[in-house]
C-alpha cells in the first residue's frame, strides 16, 4: 500500500485554519 | 482604548508589550471595518481576510470563529482578538497551541475528536482545494490516522492521546504559530499616531 497521509496533516493546510493571510498585505 | 486597557491586555496575553497591542488593535481595525463598520469583527469580515471572499461555507473557518468568540455572541472583540491571537505567539506556551488545536478539531465539542469528525474534516479539505479522493484512500488516511493516534484504540481520540501525538508530530501544530507576532509593531507602523506609551 503506498504511504498514506496523515490526516490532521492534511487538514492543517486548510486556508482557514492559516491566519497567517491576516497579516499579508 | 485607554492606556489600562492596553496595559491590562497586553499582561494578560503575557506574550504582548502595549505597543504590540496597540499594533495590533490597527490590524483589527481594518478587518473589523472591512464590511461591517462597526468596529467588530463579524465571520464575513474574518472569512474577506482568510479566503480574500466573503462568501461561501467553510468548516475551519467556523470552527476559528467560534473560537475567537469567547462570549459567543456572534461578534469577535477587541480583547478576545489578542486573547486568541496571543496563543499563536512564538512564544507561547505548546501546551496552550496543543490545547486550541484540540477544542478547533473537537467540532462537536465533546471532550473527544472522533473518527467521524476527522472524516468531516478531511472531505472539507479536499473541497476546499479541489481534491478528489476514493473512498479506500479516505479510509486509508483516516485508519493510519487513528492507528498512531488513538492508542487505547476506543475509536476516539481523548486529550492525553492528542498532546501524545501532537508531540511526536509537531509538525501538525506549525499553524498554530504566526512568526509575524514576533514583529507586529514593524508590520503596522501607523501605531504610533496613536500610541499610549512609548517604549
Amino acid at each position: 500500500r503506498p504511504a498514506v497521509m496523515n490526516a490532521f496533516e492534511l487538514i492543517s493546510t486548510s486556508q482557514g485554519l492559516n491566519l497567517g493571510t491576516l497579516f499579508e498585505k | 482604548l485607554s492606556f489600562r486597557d492596553l496595559a491590562r491586555l497586553a499582561d494578560e496575553s503575557r506574550c504582548f508589550s502595549v505597543n504590540e497591542v496597540e499594533a495590533l488593535f490597527e490590524l483589527y481595525k481594518k478587518i473589523s471595518c472591512s464590511i461591517i463598520d462597526d468596529g467588530l469583527i463579524h465571520k464575513e469580515e474574518l472569512q474577506l481576510a482568510l479566503f480574500k471572499t466573503s462568501s461561501g461555507q467553510n468548516l475551519f473557518l467556523d470552527r476559528v470563529f467560534d473560537l475567537f468568540d469567547e462570549k459567543k455572541n456572534g461578534v469577535i472583540e477587541f480583547e478576545e482578538f489578542i486573547h486568541a491571537l496571543s496563543v499563536f505567539h512564538p512564544l507561547a506556551p505548546v501546551e496552550d497551541k496543543i490545547n486550541f488545536a484540540f477544542r478547533l478539531y473537537d467540532l462537536r465539542q465533546t471532550g473527544f475528536i472522533e473518527r467521524e469528525e476527522v472524516m468531516q474534516m478531511v472531505i472539507a479539505i479536499l473541497m476546499e482545494s479541489h481534491v478528489e479522493l476514493s473512498d479506500d484512500l479516505l479510509e486509508a488516511i483516516l485508519d493510519k490516522t487513528f492507528e498512531d493516534a488513538d492508542t487505547d484504540r476506543d475509536g476516539k481520540i481523548c486529550q492525553e492521546e492528542w498532546k501524545e501525538f501532537v508531540l511526536r508530530h509537531p509538525n501538525l501544530l506549525k499553524n498554530m504559530t504566526l512568526p509575524y507576532l514576533r514583529d507586529v509593531t514593524t508590520a503596522f507602523p501607523s501605531f504610533v499616531f496613536n500610541t499610549a506609551v512609548e517604549d
